[in-house]
C-alpha cells in the first residue's frame, strides 16, 4: 500500500524471510527471475500449503505462529 | 510422505552409526540407549540392520554441537531449530547434528532426545518431511509417548526399503483424519473463544469463523496435558472455561491452560458411578445448563446450583425427537443444537422441539 511498516511489521517480515529461505528455499535479494514480492509471497503461499494453512500468500498470525514453533532443521522442500 | 529427489536411499541393508560426542543434559549411557532405540523404530518397520562403530567413518556420524558447527548450516541457539540429518550418501551424508543449546531431556519436558532423533534417523535414512501433522516426519516438534511412527511415517520407510521380513508387531498412529470425507465422524465439538474446536481421535480442527480453512493438528501440540482422545468437550464461555471429557476424568482449560484442581472425575458433577464416560455435552447459555450425553440418555447439570437437576436422566429419543437414540457430539449455535451422530449432524431448534436440517458432520469445515 506504500506505507511506511512498523518495527513489529518489519520484525515479522525478517522473521518470515529468514525462515522462508532456510525451509522454502526463497531467493537472496535479486537472485531469480521473479520479482522479490513476488517470490515472498509464493513462498509464503507454498508453505501455508505446506502445513495446511489458508493459503493467503500474506503474513497472518496463524502463518506467523506456525514459523516461531520449535522444528527440525531440514527444509520441508525436499528438492 | 515425501522422499529426496532420487529415492536417495542407503544400497547396504546395514547402515554403520556413530557417536562422536555427547550433550552434558543427559547420562552418556542414556544417550547411548536413547540413540540406539531411536534407530530401533526403523529397523523394526524395514530390513535395516544398525552397527555401532566406537572409531572411524560411520555412515550416520552422529554429534552434539551448537551455533556454526562445522557443517556451514549453523543452529540458532534454545529453541527454533533443534536437529538436522542429511539424507543417505557418502562424507556428510546420513548425518545427524543436535543443536547443543536446547535442552534435551527423556521426559515430556521439551526437549525429549528421543523423539527428534528418531525424526532425524528418519531423514538420515531418506524420508523428507510429510506434511501430516500427525506423523512424526512432520517438522514441527511435538511429544507424545507410545510407539513414535504413524501410518504415514512407516509406509514412506517402507516405500524406499520394504518390510520387516520378520514382520514384527508393531501398531503405528492412524494417518490424520481427511476433512473431505462424507463418512467423517467427530468425537467432539466445542466454542473456545469464537473458534469451533472439533475433535476427531489424536486431532482437532480449529474453525475461525474470518477464515476459509479450518487448521488440522495434534490435541497434544496445543494441550499436552490432554490424552489422545475426547470423548465430549464444552465451553462455558461466562468463566471462560472449556471442560474436556476423555473415560471417568474431566479437564477444565482457560485457553491454553490447565485450571488448577484438574483433572477431576467426571462423577464430582454427580453422574452415578456406573458412567465410564461422557459421549457429547453442550452448555445453553439461556439457560445456564449443561446437557451431558451419555448412550441412550442425557442429564442436565445446572451451572447456577452446582448440581445436577432433579428428574435426570431422561430418553435423548424422547426429549429431542428425530436425532436417533445416540449422539457422539453436540454442539450450541443461536438457538440451534448441532447434534453429530456417525455420519450425520442435526440441526435441531431449542425452541421449537424439532430436527431443522440434516447435514453431513463436516459442512462444519467448511
Amino acid at each position: 500500500s506504500g506505507m511506511p511498516l512498523s518495527s513489529e511489521e518489519i520484525d515479522e517480515r525478517l522473521l518470515a524471510e529468514k525462515y522462508l529461505r532456510q525451509f522454502y528455499h526463497l531467493p537472496n535479494g535479486l537472485q531469480g527471475s521473479r520479482k522479490p514480492s513476488d517470490s515472498f509471497q509464493s513462498k509464503v503461499r507454498e508453505m501455508q500449503e505446506f502445513f495446511g494453512l489458508e493459503v493467503t500468500g500474506s503474513l497472518d498470525g496463524n502463518t506467523l505462529e506456525v514459523m516461531k514453533q520449535p522444528r527440525c532443521g531440514v527444509s520441508d522442500v525436499a528438492e | 510422505y515425501n522422499v529426496f529427489p532420487r529415492n536417495l536411499k542407503w544400497e547396504n541393508k546395514e547402515v554403520t552409526y556413530r557417536i562422536v560426542n555427547y550433550t552434558p543434559d543427559l547420562p552418556k549411557s542414556a544417550v547411548d540407549k536413547v540413540l540406539q532405540k531411536a534407530l530401533n523404530v526403523w529397523s523394526g518397520v524395514t530390513p535395516l540392520t544398525f552397527r555401532r562403530m566406537t572409531e572411524g567413518t560411520a555412515d550416520i556420524m552422529i554429534q552434539f554441537g551448537n551455533g556454526e558447527h562445522g557443517d556451514f548450516n549453523p543452529f540458532d541457539g534454545p529453541n527454533g531449530l533443534l536437529a538436522h540429518a542429511y539424507p543417505p550418501g557418502r562424507g556428510l551424508g546420513g548425518d545427524t547434528h543436535f543443536d547443543e543449546d536446547e535442552k534435551w531431556t527423556i521426559d515430556s519436558e521439551e526437549y525429549n532426545l528421543f523423539r527428534v532423533a528418531v525424526h532425524e534417523f528418519g531423514h538420515a535414512l531418506g524420508l523428507a518431511h510429510s506434511n501430516d501433522p500427525g506423523a512424526l516426519m512432520f517438522p514441527i516438534y511435538s511429544y507424545s509417548e507410545g510407539y513414535p511412527l504413524s501410518e504415514d511415517d512407516v509406509e514412506g520407510i517402507q516405500f524406499l526399503y520394504g518390510k520387516n521380513p520378520d514382520s514384527r508387531k508393531v501398531h503405528p498412529k492412524p494417518v490424520a483424519p481427511n476433512k473431505c470425507d462424507p463418512m467423517l465422524t467427530f468425537d467432539a465439538v466445542t466454542e473456545l473463544r469464537g473458534e469451533t474446536m472439533v475433535f476427531k481421535g489424536r486431532f482437532y480442527w480449529r474453525v475461525h469463523p474470518n477464515m476459509a480453512e479450518p487448521e488440522l493438528a495434534l490435541i497434544k501440540s496445543t494441550w499436552p496435558m490432554l490424552p489422545n482422545k475426547v470423548d465430549a468437550a464444552f465451553e462455558n464461555p461466562h468463566s471462560d472455561r472449556v471442560f474436556i471429557f476423555s473415560g471417568i476424568r474431566m479437564w477444565a482449560l482457560s485457553g491454553y491452560d490447565l485450571v488448577e484442581g484438574y483433572p477431576k472425575y467426571i462423577h464430582k458433577l454427580g453422574l452415578p458411578k456406573t458412567i465410564r464416560k461422557v459421549d457429547a455435552a453442550v452448555y445453553i447459555p439461556d439457560t445456564g445448563k449443561t446437557l451431558l450425553f451419555t448412550e441412550e440418555e442425557y442429564w442436565s447439570y445446572d451451572d447456577n446450583s452446582g448440581k445436577m437437576e432433579s428428574g435426570y436422566p431422561r430418553s435423548i429419543e424422547s426429549d429431542f425427537p428425530g436425532i436417533g437414540e445416540e449422539v457422539d457430539a453436540v454442539g450450541y449455535h443461536y438457538g440451534y443444537l448441532n447434534f453429530f451422530h456417525k455420519s450425520l449432524q442435526f440441526e435441531y431448534s431449542y425452541n421449537s422441539r424439532k430436527v431443522i436440517r440434516v447435514l453431513r458432520p463436516n459442512s462444519l469445515l467448511n
